[in-house]
């Protein structure tokens, strides 16, 4: 700290997708801090269930058209079953 | 499309709903439009049916609210999160919950109600979210929809007869018996002396005007026409056809719309279409029809395109030589460009916008000019 602009870009779009995945895709709150495991499988198969789900193409990562989907406005019923 | 876990689903075909309170974002009179119309969406493809309760307990609940609002869903503040509803069921099952820390609109400057509303709606009924990015279920709002020309994707038509099956055929199914339910036809009113059709055809002794996404189903021994989404009836015909005709000897109806075509057989789409109209005998730069009838005696079909029409046999399934002719050389009377043709009693009943010539076939002479919506004895 303090974060350079670049860095906090890409950490507050990581919150986003935490977030995000969270809230839709029942990303378990014990992999929370996947920020600094962001590779980690359990994300990655979050990630893609999202992008497939979502009709983008899948990836794995927070890509830039991943990014921009899930920055719009949307209903707040999970995408994924509880 | 897909359904929320173990599929539940209202067992009753009548609900009730009940506005609980209001956005100041709109004048309340705007949002219960919104809310009539987004119901009367899913209404018009299904045998549901709503009313609306002043007071009490309806089955679904409908309010606004900002943050924490006692469901353990906090809403977010502006953007991301909008609404969220509950599936069918008791107490906050079926009920539709709105941020009210959106802007509400009845446009597309802000948050469109409606649009939101109409999934909400769609979730309280038993739809889960859909991955198909056209259909009003998918989870992410799209701001960018012609409200004046909405309409649900098939795989949303589909999602919600797989729960509760298609509307009954017998009925126009006025879903929201309130003061805008002619919104039901968006500017469709059968008595607007300015109506055209996009196609007509008979149908097992009844006549269809097919308008936009609807048609109006005439028969000659009832006066009031009834009127049905094309979609409630076949689900997998487009809207904005361009041409129909029935071959009666074959039972059949021929659905035309660009370059395809189907073939309908009373509730049923018949398999193997659409298929190109090419393979009718056009030449590749007839790109639409725009309309047809078929003479059930002499067994010939005709086709207009612009200004020309031509003539196909229904009993060697080939377009005749000599073909196109000019429209006006072979039907006087008949000048304009016709938007759709069909027979009763021995005349053929051309429409041109909101003009209706009724031609004889035998004396070859237009013997009278009418309004187009002449046979809804407005």
């Amino acid at each position: 700290y303090p974060l350079d602009r670049a860095a906090k870009d890409e950490a507050d779009n990581m919150e986003l997708l935490e977030r995000y995945l969270e809230n839709f895709y029942n990303l378990k709150k014990d992999v929370k801090q996947f920020v600094r495991r962001k590779n980690s499988s359990p994300v990655v198969n979050k990630i893609q269930e999202m992008q497939k789900f979502l009709g983008l193409e899948v990836t794995g990562k927070l890509d830039s058209n991943t990014l921009e989907v899930i920055q719009k406005p949307r209903c707040g019923v999970p995408d994924a079953g509880q | 499309f897909s359904t929320f876990p173990g599929t539940p689903k209202w067992t009753k075909t009548h609900l009730t709903y009940r506005i609980v309170n209001y956005t100041l974002d709109l004048p309340r009179d705007v949002v219960d439009s919104a809310i009539e119309k987004a119901l009367r969406v899913w209404a018009e493809v299904t045998p549901l049916t709503f009313s609306r309760l002043q007071e009490g307990e309806a089955d679904i609940m409908i309010s606004f609210a900002v943050r924490e609002h006692g469901d353990f869903y906090p809403f977010d503040g502006p953007g991301a999160v909008l609404a969220h509803a509950y599936p069918p069921g008791p107490g906050i099952n079926g009920d539709a919950h709105f941020d009210d820390d959106e802007q509400w609109t009845d446009d597309t400057t802000g948050t469109n109600l409606f649009l939101v509303a109409a999934h909400e709606l769609g979730h309280s009924l038993g739809l889960f979210h859909s991955a198909n990015t056209e259909a009003l279920m998918y989870p992410v709002y799209k701001s960018a929809t012609n409200l004046a020309r909405f309409r649900l994707s098939q795989d949303d038509v589909d999602g919600i007869q797989s729960l509760y099956g298609p509307p009954p055929p017998s009925s126009a199914n006025p879903a929201v018996p309130t003061k805008s339910a002619p919104q039901e036809s968006g500017t469709l009113d059968k008595c607007d002396a300015a109506l055209s059709f996009d196609a007509i055809s008979t149908l097992r002794g009844e006549i269809l005007f097919f308008k936009d996404r609807h048609f109006w189903r005439k028969s000659l021994r009832i006066l009031e026409p009834g009127f049905y989404s094309i979609s409630s009836f076949w689900p997998s015909l487009p809207s904005g056809i361009d041409a129909a005709y029935e071959v009666i000897s074959k039972d059949t109806v021929f659905i035309f719309k660009g370059h395809e075509f189907w073939a309908i057989r009373g509730h049923e789409v018949q398999g193997g279409y659409p298929r190109s109209i090419h393979t009718l005998g056009f030449p590749a730069t007839v790109r639409k029809i725009d309309a047809a009838i078929s003479d059930k005696d002499k067994k010939k079909t005709y086709f207009f395109v612009e200004d020309k029409y031509w003539r196909f046999d229904e009993k060697r399934r080939s377009m005749e030589p000599g073909f196109p002719r000019k429209i006006a050389e072979d039907f006087p009377g008949v000048d304009s460009k016709v938007d759709a043709v069909f027979e009763a009693f021995g005349f053929y009943y051309f429409f041109s916008g909101s003009s209706q010539f009724e031609f004889d076939p035998n004396a070859k002479k237009v013997t009278h000019v009418l309004k187009s919506n002449s046979w809804f004895l407005c």
